[in-house]
């Protein structure tokens, strides 16, 4: 067990249990900054967590970054766990990110999916969904990106519960997912909404379920265009961007489509590293470069975010 | 632990709309366990998916009958993964 954040080991893939210990380690070497929140229990009763890193104010409004929904994405994880520590470590030291804190909460939720993501280290490397029992099936688990009440249920999603795409008996079926949509309806003052995921080097912005541009279209393209820019800055690494029907693929009950629906209207969602060379086997070497270029990418929507109050 | 020896991600090609729905007849055939890691959508965008060793051979017949283009992205998942977790314990040490 790393006995700091300092000495802790970004550039490998962790377990449940190690990166549970950095939020601890983290939350008590930065008491005025980071704050452990566990928000519900998964479906095998394991606590999720998420992180709130605040700078006072009450109810500020917030932006909510997270990682890991789809547990075999695990770069999304490890970057998670990269950024909780640099955002305690640029407060105060970096201008333009300590006028976002100075101003904004941030919350992240590095381990979104902990059932599935538990199940990759001890029997299945390639899971991606939740591990919840559906009755009448021996299969097992519901896609986690397909079971928030958007567009649920149309073209996108599958019915069978054998399918990696599967999306439940109904909207919010999966505890994981109700968890994170009574925080937001809870907090009511999130205004931007990032969910990570990989691989394919996207960076998607609503709506996944229809065709139907959302309402700040060129809005949204702009700061994603920017965000593209800033993570090509400093590896040359080519994302493309735009909306999930448009830019990969048609998926119905997704994430980002119930948030920008409830009024977050900075809603992203990341295709980390790679194209297709290793896929969800990025080989842990990328990790910290993934995270540094992810990171600036990340800045952009913040500081748009902090610029364009609404 | 599932063990993924001989498992293979191809990473097919469709050049058009009905090559699209030939993957997704693919995908519907259960018995061969595929693992879509990008699942068939529009032509020209990429469609990996991993492919259980039992399965290869049927898989890559399909798609050479229907005159669909492939590559062999990861010639062995395990190898990877072993590699993964030798770099995990590794770094542990």
């Amino acid at each position: 067990r790393a006995r700091s954040t300092n000495t802790f080991n970004y550039a490998t893939y962790h377990t449940l249990e190690e990166i549970y210990d950095f939020m601890d380690l983290l939350a008590a070497e930065h008491p005025q900054l980071v704050s452990k929140l566990q928000i519900g229990s998964s479906y095998e009763g394991r606590p999720i967590y998420v992180l709130k890193f605040s700078t006072g104010g009450n109810n500020r409004p917030a932006i909510w970054i997270d990682t890991g929904i789809h547990s075999r994405e695990w770069v999304t994880q490890a970057s998670g766990v990269w950024f909780a520590k640099k955002i305690a470590q640029d407060y105060g030291q970096d201008p333009a990110f300590t006028a976002i804190l100075d101003n904004m909460d941030i919350f992240l939720e590095i381990v979104t999916n902990p059932d599935g993501f538990a199940f990759t280290h001890s029997k299945n490397r390639m899971w991606r969904k939740t591990r919840s029992l559906t009755s009448g099936s021996t299969c097992i688990g519901v896609d986690p990106n397909r079971n928030w009440d958007a567009g649920f249920g149309k073209a996108g999603s599958s019915s069978n519960p054998c399918s990696e795409t599967y999306r439940g008996k109904f909207a919010n079926s999966e505890v994981e997912v109700k968890s994170i949509v009574d925080f937001v309806k809870e907090h009511g003052n999130i205004k931007a909404f990032i969910s990570i995921h990989s691989y394919s080097q996207l960076l998607l912005y609503p709506f996944g379920y229809k065709r139907e541009s959302p309402a700040d279209k060129d809005e949204l393209d702009q700061v994603a265009k920017s965000a593209v820019e800033a993570l090509t800055s400093l590896y040359g690494t080519k994302f493309k961007y735009g909306s999930i029907i448009t830019t990969i693929y048609q998926a119905s009950g997704g994430t980002i489509d119930w948030t920008y629906d409830q009024g977050i209207k900075y809603s992203f969602t990341f295709e980390l590293r790679d194209t297709g060379r290793y896929g969800f086997l990025l080989p842990a070497s990328q990790i910290i470069p993934t995270a540094q270029e992810t990171w600036l990418a990340l800045l952009t929507i913040m500081e748009h975010t902090l610029n364009h109050p609404y | 632990k599932e063990d993924f020896v001989g498992h293979q991600v191809l990473r097919i090609s469709a050049a058009d709309e009905a090559q699209v729905q030939m993957v997704k007849e693919l995908e519907d055939l259960e018995h061969l366990q595929l693992d879509f890691w990008r699942g068939p959508a529009q032509p020209g965008s990429p469609i990996d998916v991993r492919v259980p060793f039992p399965s290869i051979q049927a898989v890559k017949v399909f798609l050479e009958a229907r005159g669909l283009r492939y590559t062999i992205m990861i010639e062995d998942v395990q190898s990877l993964l072993d590699d993964e977790q030798e770099q995990m314990f590794a770094s542990r040490s």
